[in-house]
């Protein structure tokens, strides 16, 4: 996919 | 956030603040390993570069970046000021920590080329963190094993980071099934990886000083 991938983990 | 999060990422906070204050307030190094400690700045530099493409996620998730950033160079920092300050105990240490880290920084590298989220720098840069997080306490175990004996802070320290590690699994785990989030393969697999290491670690505490005697690892 073209989307980035969210990390919202640390 | 649920509640698994919170106190992993507490716990995470709490590893750093307990080596951060000790060394800072008594000057004592011993059993600390500097390799492992120059393996998480880059564990935390090379994954938190999404800080730069300004990507908001939250307040905390980007003081808590910023922190880990600051903190682990800062750790390091302290650490080389001991060469000075205390010469008698950063020549040991250096000379206990003898684990070569090309391999895990090696190891990282090529896991991270072949298995990312997508095949951009910052993915990958990502990727490559997760996998050096996995291993980069190898330094500190090693170490603790040639000593065969562990200091209480190097103790509290590795605790602390192992309950963290631990934490992030029921995380994960809430993420999936109660917030319906996507299952992130990548974190889980080192995740777990890097929780066993530490459990590893933590049995063969457990057998050793628990029960009497000194620690050695396999």
């Amino acid at each position: 996919s073209n989307t980035a991938p969210v990390h919202d983990e640390l | 956030m649920n509640p698994f999060r919170i106190a992993a990422d507490l716990s995470h906070l709490a590893s750093i603040l307990i080596l951060l204050r000790t060394i800072q307030t008594t000057n004592c190094i011993d059993g600390v390993s500097l390799k492992t400690q120059v393996l998480y700045v880059l564990v935390f530099v090379s994954r938190y570069l999404d800080l730069l493409t300004l990507h908001w996620i939250s307040l905390y998730n980007t003081l808590m970046k910023v922190f880990f950033i600051s903190s682990s160079i800062y750790i390091v920092v302290l650490l080389q000021r001991a060469k000075v300050s205390n010469a008698v105990a950063y020549k040991e240490m250096i000379l206990k920590d003898s684990f070569k880290i090309g391999y895990l920084l090696g190891g990282s590298a090529v896991l991270a080329l072949l298995f990312n989220e997508r095949f951009t720098f910052i993915d990958v840069a990502w990727s490559f963190s997760v996998w050096l997080e996995s291993i980069a306490i190898l330094p500190q175990l090693f170490m603790l094993s040639k000593s065969g004996k562990a200091q209480s802070l190097t103790i509290h320290y590795i605790f602390a980071l192992g309950l963290y590690r631990a934490l992030y699994i029921p995380n994960w785990i809430w993420r999936w099934l109660v917030e319906n989030k996507n299952f992130q393969k990548l974190a889980f697999v080192t995740g777990v990886i890097q929780t066993l290491l530490y459990s590893d670690f933590f049995y063969i505490y457990y057998k050793k000083v628990i029960k009497g005697g000194g620690v050695s690892l396999p």
